[in-house]
């Protein structure tokens, strides 16, 4: 495993703890879109199917079940805890989740490296995570005053896959045949939505303003 | 060994 992959998993690892944090801290779960977890849940349990089946390292196994316990306890603080489920901006987080699901899955159906069950539903939670942030974006396009926490925990989201384009590359370099066209795609696509909101990240930690996306 | 090789990324 090379600097940027690990780099990349503790960003993302990162990211987790500080969501957590903030909706621990604060009692409040405002301005995160409960859409784009519930899509991130549904893409690590597609991808970790073969969480029992398919040892790959330690390290792999206890990410995978870090991070599915920790998007469905996220998932049980908005949507079960009492004090916070009310902080949800339900009225704003409107985002259809069939615009993403849908025509993933029809993605996913036509374009994968082999025609299994499990090689489909593995290819579909690429072609999620992808555009799982949506939601998320459009939501904070919409809040005004966005706490620190939650730039923050949207900045590392989009870091932790910049970083693993650095591992893409690296890999191609250092690993014969390592090729991976539907997961460097999607990646780079991900990638790219969060550039709007890098642009605006970075440009208020550097004159020193509370975040805001022009709407 | 590459379907393993594809499944060693979170």
């Amino acid at each position: 495993m090379n600097i940027f992959r690990l780099a990349g998993d503790m960003v993302h690892l990162l990211s987790f703890v500080v969501l957590v944090l903030k909706i621990n801290a604060t009692k409040s779960c405002r301005g995160i879109s409960l859409k784009t977890q519930e899509l991130y849940t549904l893409v690590f349990v597609c991808r970790y199917l073969d969480l029992f089946s398919n040892f790959i390292s330690m390290y792999n196994t206890t990410m995978k079940i870090v991070f599915l316990g920790t998007s469905f306890a996220i998932l049980y603080l908005m949507r079960g805890h009492k004090v916070i489920k009310v902080t949800y901006d339900r009225e704003q987080d409107t985002f259809r989740y069939l615009f993403l699901v849908l025509p993933c899955a029809l993605l996913a159906l036509l374009i994968h490296n082999a025609w299994t069950p499990f090689e489909v539903v593995w290819t579909f939670s690429i072609y999620l995570e992808a555009v799982a942030i949506l939601p998320q974006l459009v939501l904070l396009q919409r809040t005004q005053n966005i706490d620190n926490l939650t730039g923050n925990y949207v900045f590392l989201l989009g870091l932790y896959r910049g970083l693993y384009i650095l591992n893409w590359i690296y890999r191609y370099f250092t690993e014969p045949h390592y090729i991976q066209w539907i997961v460097w795609i999607s990646g780079i696509v991900q990638t790219i939505l969060y550039l709007d909101f890098f642009y605006y990240y970075i440009k208020s930690w550097k004159n020193n303003v509370k975040l805001a996306l022009p709407s | 060994e590459r379907e393993d090789l594809k499944k060693d990324e979170l």
